[in-house]
């Protein structure tokens, strides 16, 4: 531990410190991505990484998890995003009474993990090791900045920032800066939005690297949906276009943001329609 | 007062037990974990185990170790693990058998399956509560996830995506085909 200290703070021996702009720059389908070189004195000597992501409306980060604890700014726009808390229930639910007599698995309504409604001024804390995605359903760009601080207990592994991807091809933002030495320059994304240059076999979500029969079996599923989860094929990056709206198990947003924003009456009014188709559907509420 | 703190602190606890199990299935095999709860001491120590059995062609779901680095020690049999980096590509991909260690570091992903004889091992994790994020089954990742995201980030309808998060109703012990099968054909042979 000694050694370590001391190791830190020879780090943070240096003359002068810089404003300094991202140094990397990862295109993909509905965002991007821009990170600063996390081997940069200033970073090194304060033991984090920092990335700036911007997400199209209707744009979906991938769900991931990186190595690291994460706080998380929103600079601009408003979002839905989930974290995925292992062993915890899926307490965002579609009621059993909607699902009528079906109990087959085809007729199976959602259930997920609770998820949060973000907007500008928003600081969302995402611990080590535990998995989030993010889908900007505004009507603008959605911005934000994400500290990564690698030299926090909860991270065992080196000082370097990993992004572990669960879907998709997607590029850890930190990489290319570590092959090549940190470097800065702006790149275009991988294949299609790289204009079909770059090699594809250097990033891959967490499922690629397992054999698919083996997968095949923990899932219980068939061939081609193993060749979907192991993202096969697919060349949109970590920021992926919506097809339609995503359809959410979620709250409307609170009164007073609501009111903010100066819809709240539209949404009530929008709640009191749903309560009313629900109560067609369902034939009203049972009484005691 | 020292011997009512570290004095008289519990240093032991079996989890060779196969009656103590915390997690059993019976098709698949059992898992028994030690950790700071249990044993307190392992909260000055920040390290855990777990003891584990597959039984033939189980496998343990796959998952990452959220918080701490896992050193399996095999007991008995043999299996093949697959471990997982941060860019998809297999870290490892082999047999282990009998002695032999191998180190699955935090956040890799990692999958187990027995071989033919079975497999037992000791992990010991480097983290006082070591807690995993399994992939498949029922307290997944893949279950947490609306089933809006599954179908577009994997680019599946919504059927698949139903059965991606429904079709494994176990933990994290899991039977596999191969297994069943072989199981099948004997009971038959049998009769």
């Amino acid at each position: 531990r000694s050694q370590e200290s001391f190791r830190q703070r020879n780090e943070c021996q240096f003359d002068r410190l810089q404003a300094l702009e991202p140094d990397n720059r990862i295109q993909a389908e509905a965002g991007v991505i821009e990170s600063w070189n996390p081997n940069h004195d200033q970073f090194q000597c304060a033991g984090v990484a920092v990335t700036r992501s911007t997400i199209e409306p209707n744009g979906l980060h991938l769900p991931s998890y990186t190595n690291t604890p994460q706080l998380i700014y929103i600079v601009k726009g408003r979002a839905i995003t989930g974290t995925i808390f292992p062993g915890c229930p899926e307490t965002f639910e579609e009621s059993q009474r909607e699902q009528g007599q079906g109990r087959s698995q085809g007729s199976r309504k959602d259930r997920h993990q609770r998820l949060h409604h973000l907007r500008e001024g928003d600081i969302l804390a995402i611990p080590a090791g535990v998995a989030y995605w993010c889908y900007n359903n505004g009507d603008q760009q959605l911005v934000s900045v994400s500290l990564l601080d690698t030299s926090n207990f909860n991270n065992q592994l080196d000082d370097n920032p990993r992004r572990f991807y669960l879907a998709g091809n997607p590029e850890d933002e930190f990489e290319q800066l570590r092959r090549e030495g940190g470097r800065g320059r702006e790149r275009e994304g991988r294949q299609a939005w790289r204009g079909g240059q770059g090699s594809s076999e250097d990033y891959n979500n967490i499922f690629r690297g397992f054999n698919s029969r083996l997968l095949e079996e923990a899932f219980n599923v068939d061939q081609e949906t193993v060749r979907r989860l192991q993202g096969q094929s697919d060349n949109r990056n970590s920021i992926i276009r919506v097809k339609g709206r995503l359809d959410l198990v979620s709250p409307l947003r609170s009164r007073q943001e609501g009111q903010r924003e100066g819809r709240w009456e539209e949404e009530r009014e929008r709640e009191r329609e749903e309560e009313q188709r629900r109560m067609r559907r369902g034939g009203g509420y049972d009484a005691n | 007062g020292l011997e009512e703190t570290f004095c008289s602190l519990r240093l032991r606890e079996n989890i060779g037990d196969p009656s103590r199990a915390d997690v059993f299935t019976p098709q698949a095999g059992r898992v028994s974990t030690v950790n700071s709860f249990n044993l307190p001491i392992l909260g000055h120590l920040q390290l855990s185990a777990e003891r584990g059995t597959l039984y033939r062609s189980a496998i343990y779901t796959p998952h990452w170790n959220v918080n701490a680095h896992s050193v399996i020690y095999v007991l008995r049999g043999r299996a093949r693990i697959q471990v997982v980096d941060h860019l998809g590509q297999s870290f490892f991909d082999g047999e282990v058998r009998q002695g032999q260690i191998l180190t699955v570091p935090q956040n890799h992903a990692v999958v187990k399956q027995a071989g033919s004889e079975g497999f037992e091992w000791v992990s010991f994790k480097t983290n006082d509560n070591a807690w995993i994020s399994p992939l498949a089954g029922r307290t997944s990742v893949i279950r947490a996830l609306p089933e809006a995201v599954l179908a577009n980030a994997f680019q599946i309808s919504r059927d698949q995506a139903r059965r991606l998060k429904y079709n494994r109703e176990e933990t994290f012990l899991l039977t596999s085909s191969s297994s069943r099968r072989e199981d099948e054909s004997e009971r038959r042979a049998a009769a």
